[in-house]
């Protein structure tokens, strides 16, 4: 563990708790893509297959099980909530994300690092993962006017990626044969999707200004 | 030599 991967778990954690913040005590989750909540979830519960076959520490089971929960919870309280149900809005969220899945299936059928259902479940939920932003991105353009938590909860939710990427850089140079090409695109793949909303996000908070992107 | 794929990272 080094202190870039454990900024970047703290960063994901902030995150949820973000998330979870407004929509628990606002009882609201306007401007929050339940499409991105279901692909998280799905990500998660690809990605934590070993949860309880492979211990590595209680840290890292830790956090598994608070990602699983707090990423089911979202999609169950934007669903069936009923009174932040009704903040959801349908009509603007509607990426097809579906579209996202199969792809990234069959791109973790065909490359990853070991032809196993354990590996390739996992190697999938890295792709998802790295697009699972892209209908919150597409809503953010669509709702007008981006409240502060929304905001904040995106930038987050990049940054700790980001700090994944110092993470390898760092696990690269301190640790033979630590060598992860496919971890490593994904992730900076991920990380550039934030490009755009970052240097918006960075422009509101330099002006002073509310945080709009251009339609 | 097996390399056990180890995710040890979230």
């Amino acid at each position: 563990m080094n202190i870039f991967r454990l900024a970047g778990d703290m960063t994901h954690l902030a995150s949820v708790l973000v998330l979870l913040l407004k929509i628990h005590t606002i009882k609201s989750c306007a401007g929050i893509s339940l499409k991105t909540q279901e692909l998280y979830a799905l990500v998660f519960a690809t990605r934590y297959l070993d949860l309880f076959t492979d211990y590595i520490s209680l840290y890292n089971t830790l956090m598994k099980l608070i990602f699983l929960v707090s990423s089911f919870s979202i999609v169950w309280y934007i669903r069936h909530h009923k009174i932040v149900r009704r903040s959801y809005d349908k009509d603007q969220d509607t990426f097809r994300h579906y579209f996202l899945v199969l792809p990234c299936f069959l791109l973790a059928l065909v490359i990853n690092e070991k032809f196993t259902v354990k590996e390739i479940m996992w190697t999938f939920s890295l792709y998802l993962e790295a697009v699972a932003i892209l209908p919150q991105l597409v809503l953010l353009q669509r709702t007008r006017n981006i409240d502060n938590l929304t905001g904040q909860y995106v930038f987050l939710l990049g940054a700790y990626r980001s700090l994944y990427i110092l993470n390898w850089i760092y696990r690269y140079f301190t640790e033979p044969h630590y060598v992860h090409w496919i971890t490593w695109i994904s992730g900076l793949v991920q990380t550039l999707l934030y490009a755009d909303f970052f240097y918006y996000y960075f422009q509101s908070w330099k002006n002073n200004v509310k945080l709009e992107l251009p339609a | 030599l097996e390399t056990f794929l180890y995710h040890d990272e979230l």
